[in-house]
């Protein structure tokens, strides 16, 4: 374990909070795209198979179980809850996030440090992470005004996988034979994908306006 | 052939 990546998992984990947050207290999900919420719940699904199997330490399995519990828990709130359901914009959550797990389920079939089941399925989750976000970055650009929270939300999911890239560029010099180029081009493009998130958060944080994504 | 070690990042 190294600071990076201790501060890349506590931001992952500050990222949930703010949605549990936003959710369980004002019983809304406004902005929040519920396709990525449940692409995220297959992304944990699918890279926590060895929960139960490989006990790494305390640590890694309580995360496991807080991002599986809370990532399942938003989507049962999205889809189920009676108040939290009716501030679900279905028309404007549109982006077909269906296209994307099976191009990236083909691509692990295709790409992957080893092929047997288990592997194919954490890299599938990388890939699939690198791309859940879409749908709720489309979401942003069509919802005008994006509350704090919301906005929170996604600059701290931007920013955990920044901090894993230091964590992996620290371990590679840190670490012989320590070389995953699956994990770090799905963790690179990821992190690229929220660039022009940053640029306007910050410029919004700097001019102290509104954040707004242009359409 | 050695098991692959465990993913022990999240």
């Amino acid at each position: 374990m190294n600071i990076f990546r201790f501060a890349g998992d506590m931001t992952h984990l500050a990222s949930v909070l703010v949605l549990l947050l936003k959710i369980h207290t004002i019983k809304s999900c406004a902005g929040i795209s519920l396709k990525t919420q449940e692409l995220y719940a297959l992304v944990f699904a699918t890279r926590y198979l060895d929960l139960f199997t490989d006990y790494i330490s305390l640590y890694n399995t309580l995360m496991k179980l807080i991002f599986l519990g809370s990532s399942f828990s938003i989507v049962w709130y999205i889809r189920y809850h009676k108040i939290v359901r009716r501030s679900y914009d279905k028309d404007q959550d549109t982006f077909r996030h269906y296209f994307l797990v099976l191009p990236c389920l083909l691509l692990a079939l295709l790409i992957n440090e080893k092929f047997t089941f288990r592997e194919v399925m954490w890299t599938f989750s990388l890939y699939l992470e690198a791309v859940a976000i879409l749908p709720q970055l489309v979401l942003l650009q069509r919802t005008r005004n994006i509350d704090n929270l919301t906005g929170q939300y996604v600059f701290l999911l931007g920013a955990y996988r920044a901090l894993y890239i230091l964590n992996w560029i620290y371990r590679y010099f840190t670490e012989p034979h320590y070389v995953h180029w699956i994990t770090w081009i799905s963790g690179l493009v990821q992190t690229l994908l929220y660039a022009d998130f940053f640029y306007y958060y910050f410029q919004s944080w700097k001019n102290n306006v509104k954040l707004e994504l242009p359409a | 052939n050695p098991k692959p070690p465990p993913k022990d990042e999240l």
